[in-house]
């Protein structure tokens, strides 16, 4: 089986890594 | 009756296959919204981006792998085109429900974040497709003409000219908005991850470097760690 590791915290989005608020 | 690697790698595509909509080669109403929604509605420049983008997809698939695959190009693309739209929706979903926002003007017309989405979409597609390539043995004639090769990862960074930062950015919220994706894939996914934070975002050009600097700027006062030999 494989489990992805998601690194983002709660409050971060495509937004955010987007420069986008 | 038993699973056969080919009928392994069949279903894998038609399971992709299925799980997009049959008439998902246009935005949902849903979607459509959204663009509505938008200070400067995205919708044109969204439809254009995708049609210079099939021909530049279909123009170097092509190339890769044969002319007389182009029409496989196109059909990839398609595909690609499809889980793109999909996957938009539901990172705009999610993103409406953490921010309690409908106006996402500035990341819907933001033509880095659709090609890194699209260009995310397609290496879903192509990797399918290449694992039931592998499997199946269509590539595999011992030669150095492996032609199935040519289009993995990070091809489609060079046909897209897409900074493998940024098309990092979008790998995690994808995996996220896509639940249905097989855990092969996502490994897949996983491993292009490792590529571009081990080797790839560190090339000459990256746009990395210049936010590095820009960081180190704003954030001079602060004390940071000296780094252990």
């Amino acid at each position: 089986s494989h489990d992805y590791h998601f690194g983002l915290e709660d409050h971060e989005g495509i937004s955010e890594l987007f420069d986008c608020d | 009756p038993p699973q056969t690697p080919i009928r392994a790698a069949m279903t894998s595509i038609q399971q992709l296959r299925g799980e997009l909509p049959s008439s998902g080669d246009q935005p949902s109403t849903n979607l459509a919204t959204y663009f509505k929604n938008c200070t400067v509605d995205p919708s044109q420049a969204v439809q254009k981006r995708l049609e210079m983008l099939g021909q530049l997809f279909s123009q170097k698939f092509g190339e890769a792998v044969g002319p007389r695959c182009v029409a496989y190009g196109r059909q990839r693309f398609a595909l690609g085109v499809r889980l793109y739209y999909k996957v938009m929706e539901e990172m705009l979903n999610s993103e409406e429900k953490r921010l309690s926002v409908q106006n996402f003007s500035k990341l819907l017309n933001d033509s880095t974040f659709h090609t890194s989405l699209l260009a995310c979409a397609l290496e879903v597609v192509m990797a399918t497709y290449e694992e039931s390539s592998f499997k199946n043995g269509r590539y595999s004639n011992g030669g150095s003409d492996h032609a199935g090769v040519d289009v993995c990862f990070p091809w489609i960074l060079n046909v897209f000219s897409l900074a493998a930062f940024d098309f990092y950015k979008v790998i995690e919220s994808f995996i996220k908005a896509e639940p249905t994706l097989s855990k092969d894939i996502i490994k897949h996914l996983e491993t292009c991850e490792n590529l571009i934070m081990e080797r790839i975002a560190w090339r000459t050009g990256s746009p990395l470097f210049e936010l590095l600097k820009q960081e180190q700027e704003s954030g001079a006062a602060e004390q940071v760690e000296a780094p252990a030999s």
